[in-house]
């Protein structure tokens, strides 16, 4: 599992 | 998108449009923590820079600009169509309590040194904290309208939704992102003594009171 910084949230 | 995320966006802006509501048809701000809606601004304009450099969807862009417009609004009938309402006395929690360790927390713990990055971790710190000067002034009043009950416990729950959402998406799409969890986390924990009162007091159509 990678960490995922891509901001698709509010 | 799931469910939890949907669910989390909706409690929040119904959260806005509950405060707006409120103001505008009591013509009155008393009992509303100026402090923490300027927070909340801070938050939203740290956060949303990236709509001039990322497009992600038309609902995320929509979104983002609801919340900013609607955040302008609430500081402007605050502050100045509404201001001789303003809770002066009561609000009197020093905001660079958190400012500053908000800024220090963002240098020091983020995913990337760029400005975006660090505004963005700011923001996301900021706004785990940001209610607190509006809790202080309930805990200097003593209650609360149910109306600002009703603000509170939307508000509340959009953070805790998302945590839901982030639980899942781990699962599903092994996605996850540390910063927005732990704060997440923050925000959620804050709001759990409020919750309490909500749910025993006022959905028993008694006034929160805080006991004496």
């Amino acid at each position: 599992v990678k960490e995922c910084t891509k901001k698709d949230e509010l | 998108m799931n469910i939890f995320r949907l669910a989390g966006d909706l409690s929040h802006l119904l959260a806005i449009i509950i405060l707006l509501l409120k103001i505008w048809k009591t013509r009155s701000c008393a009992g509303i923590s100026g402090k923490s809606q300027v927070l909340f601004a801070i938050v939203y304009l740290t956060r949303y820079l990236d709509l001039f450099t990322t497009y992600i969807s038309l609902y995320n862009s929509i979104m983002k600009i609801v919340f900013i417009a609607a955040s302008g609004a609430t500081l402007y009938l605050m502050y100045v169509k509404f201001k001789a309402t303003y809770d002066h006395n009561h609000d009197s929690f020093r905001i660079e309590f958190l400012l500053i360790p908000c800024v220090i927390l963002a240098l020091i713990i983020n995913h990337d040194f760029t400005v975006m990055e660090i505004l963005w971790t700011f923001s996301i710190y900021l706004e785990s904290v940001a209610i607190l000067p509006q809790l202080f002034l309930v805990s200097k009043t003593g209650e609360a309208e149910s109306i600002t009950s009703h603000y509170l416990f939307a508000l509340g729950s959009y953070r805790a939704l998302y945590l839901l959402n982030w639980i899942y998406r781990y699962m599903a799409e092994s996605h996850y992102d540390l910063i927005a969890i732990f704060a997440g986390v923050v925000q959620t924990i804050l709001y759990c003594d409020f919750f309490y009162l909500y749910i025993t007091k006022v959905l028993k159509g008694k006034k929160l009171q805080l006991p004496a």
